[in-house]
């Protein structure tokens, strides 16, 4: 464990709690893709399996039980709880286009032809996807609300810590996963423009607006 | 790199 590590990983759950308390405070999801939620909860479930078969640590049991019972508390509330406030129409991304395509590539490119292996190479795949259904959202309203921007810079942060995290590993333990590295670098570009929108407005306190 | 205890992080 490295300080760029546990930070990503303290960024990541933070992002978790932000959102999950946003729903739960305003009781509403205005502005939340549960697309992208679905997906993150698929991300968690393919990803964890393993809780039950290796033990690595406490914190990795603890922090893997919490992001998954965090992402589907949010799907609950998203799709069962506050469905009326379920912006659907404005959460039309079609994740088909990003599931086949991603199960498919698990199929031919991971590091061993095991079951859990391949359903670890789908997560590490959809991971860097799964954020577009949200971005898509926000580009089609225009808008999103500032709480949801602090959410989305704390999810985009914590892969990027992780990209320093990997070279760090890469220098100090000689550790080296191509797959996760290549995914984890995707996943932060895709942020770059809101990163980009989220300091130059949010940051000086504009509501973050994009040209409609 | 893939060890035969799976994968430390998260």
């Amino acid at each position: 464990m490295n300080i760029f590590r546990l930070t990503g990983d303290l960024s990541h759950l933070a992002a978790i709690i932000i959102l999950l308390l946003k729903i739960w405070k305003t009781r509403s999801c205005a502005g939340i893709s549960g697309k992208s939620q679905i997906l993150f909860a698929i991300v968690f479930t393919t990803r964890y399996l393993d809780l039950l078969s290796s033990f690595i640590s406490l914190y990795n049991t603890s922090m893997k039980v919490i992001y998954i019972g965090c992402a589907y508390a949010t799907v609950y509330l998203i799709y069962m709880k506050f469905r009326a406030t379920y912006d659907g129409n404005h959460d039309s991304f079609r994740v088909e286009f990003l599931v086949v395509p991603v199960g498919g590539l698990a199929v031919l490119i991971n590091h061993d032809f095991s079951f859990l292996e391949i359903l670890w190479t789908f997560s590490i795949y959809l991971e860097s996807v799964a954020i577009l259904p949200q971005l898509f959202m926000i580009s089609k309203t225009g808008e999103a609300e500032t709480i949801t921007t602090h959410y989305l810079f704390c999810l985009g942060l914590y892969r990027a810590l992780y990209i320093v995290n990997w070279i760090w590993r890469y220098y100090f333990e000689a550790f080296f996963d191509l797959i996760a590295i290549v995914a984890g670098v995707v996943q932060t570009i895709l942020y770059c423009d809101f990163f980009y929108l989220y300091v130059t407005k949010v940051l000086k306190g504009k509501k973050l607006s994009l040209p409609a | 790199e893939y060890n035969i205890f799976g994968h430390d992080e998260l």
